[in-house]
């Protein structure tokens, strides 16, 4: 997971 | 409707006026584009309905198995007006002998199948975006945890299309199954460009964006 962090960051961001 | 709502808007290339023509300028336009519009994708995805409420961990997976599929689907469906040109952007019409000179030529080749094939069915705009969401919540990741709520996901967006084919196109009661058959041949050709960008990212001569490359590491 640690790789895709900023999917993850993406995904997470409420907009 | 409601994915015709959450659509994105049009997106631009904007290839850097300083850069000289040629095979780095168009690959780094294109790979910046890419990283923007994937951008765009993961919020587009979140307004789908019913994604939202699958784990973090499964809407990854489905991202990470079908970013290419809906990059593709979406020049596609741009292109659909042209003749044998690939509207990469609205500002980034790519036609071959333009593809040829800037080393683009495999990409175009593989695309253009897809574009014919949406043509000769006359996709609409509400069967595209239905499509695009269906690609998505069909591809096929490995790492699915919530197997059912993904089934769930694909039954209310799969219901949509037939119903939409329902109300529309009753001279045609094949047309869902025809707009269905078409994903083996989206997903070779993401798979296709998925390879020309991976390629390029081993040569290492073109920038990449952080997640752009994080999402071309996922289909390694």
């Amino acid at each position: 997971k640690e790789k895709h962090k900023i999917l993850h960051r993406l995904l997470q961001n409420s907009t | 409707s409601h994915l015709l709502v959450i659509e994105p808007e049009k997106i631009y290339a904007m290839p850097d006026p300083t850069m000289p023509d040629g095979y780095i300028k168009a690959l780094t336009t294109l790979c910046d584009l890419a990283d923007r519009e994937l951008v765009v994708i993961i919020g587009w995805a979140k307004h789908i309905p019913g994604f939202s409420s699958l784990s973090l961990a499964d809407q990854m997976s489905l991202l990470q198995s079908a970013w290419m599929e809906i990059l593709v689907l979406n020049i596609v469906f741009r292109s659909l007006a042209c003749e044998e040109e690939l509207v990469y952007a609205e500002d980034y019409v790519v036609d071959e002998e333009h593809a040829r000179l800037s080393g683009l030529l495999d990409l175009h080749v593989a695309i253009l199948p897809l574009v014919r094939r949406y043509k000769k069915l006359s996709m609409e705009k509400e069967e595209f975006v239905t499509l695009k969401a269906i690609a998505l919540s069909n591809s096929d990741s490995t790492h699915i945890e919530n197997v059912e709520a993904v089934q769930r996901l694909q039954d209310s967006l799969h219901e949509a299309l037939q119903d939409l084919e329902g109300a529309h196109n009753t001279e045609d009661p094949r047309r869902t199954g025809k707009l269905l058959m078409t994903l083996p041949l989206l997903r070779q050709t993401a798979a296709k460009a998925v390879q020309h960008f991976y390629s390029i990212k081993v040569q290492g001569k073109v920038p990449m964006h952080k997640l752009f490359l994080e999402m071309l590491e996922a289909k390694a």
